[in-house]
């Protein structure tokens, strides 16, 4: 039986069926590791983040990062041709991705970036999202809730006065942007689940 | 495995990628 990764932040779904099960993780945690360095830069600037204790700031990215890639990565989902580009940029389509074994959590990646994409938000606000997704103190393992919730309702009054300096006639936006958060948390469990099947495997 | 994030190697790359400024922090 063929091993297939479905996951768009490796490089290829395609998997050498010689190699070892621990090669295998090794080459793909290779991949991934560039995003993951990436999203700890962009927390490194979120003005606060740095304030935050060092067990805090590592427990935020741990439970966060999976979360920050969804949306960083949402536009890697084409939504209307039905395929998602992979990091080693070549593109496939989901009926080819089912085949490989993909399921339920494909579908709901598509369905949240589609949502995201229609909401037509500039670089600044996803940016602003992604830091309040982040900054989130009802992660498991924070041990200074309050400065965590302090920082995280911060970002989300700047998120709010500046969804409503740029759409002045579309006060739905920011509510419909909060939403968002339960709909990644959920992705992010699924995803876990799936993380873990593989390990097992 | 109650921990993916430890057991998958994402927490050594946080710490890594955060250690730079955290050692400016304690210094």
């Amino acid at each position: 039986s063929r091993m297939y990764l479905v996951c768009p932040m490796n490089t290829s779904p395609q998997v050498d069926p010689h190699k070892s099960g621990q090669d295998v993780w090794e080459e793909f945690s290779h991949s991934f590791t560039p995003a993951v360095r990436e999203v700890v830069e962009f927390a490194k600037k979120i003005p606060g983040f740095r304030e935050l204790s060092q067990h805090d700031q590592v427990s935020l990215l741990k439970a966060g990062t999976f979360e920050v890639l969804v949306v960083r990565f949402a536009s890697l989902f084409h939504v209307k041709e039905r395929s998602v580009t992979f990091l080693g940029g070549q593109k496939y389509s989901v009926d080819a991705l089912r085949t490989m074994g993909s399921g339920d959590l494909l579908s709901s990646m598509f369905d949240f970036c589609e949502k995201l994409m229609n909401l037509g938000l500039s670089e600044e606000e996803m940016s602003l999202f992604m830091a309040v997704v982040l900054v989130s103190a009802d992660r498991s393992g924070i041990e200074n809730v309050n400065s965590v919730e302090a920082l995280q309702e911060t970002l989300i009054r700047a998120l709010r006065s500046l969804i409503t300096r740029n759409h002045p006639n579309e006060s739905a936006i920011f509510t419909k942007l909060l939403l968002k958060l339960p709909d990644l948390r959920s992705l992010n469990n699924m995803h876990s689940e799936q993380l873990l099947a593989f390990k097992v495997h | 495995f109650n921990d993916p994030a430890s057991n998958l190697g994402l927490e050594d790359i946080i710490r890594k990628a955060l250690m730079g400024n955290l050692e400016e922090r304690q210094e």
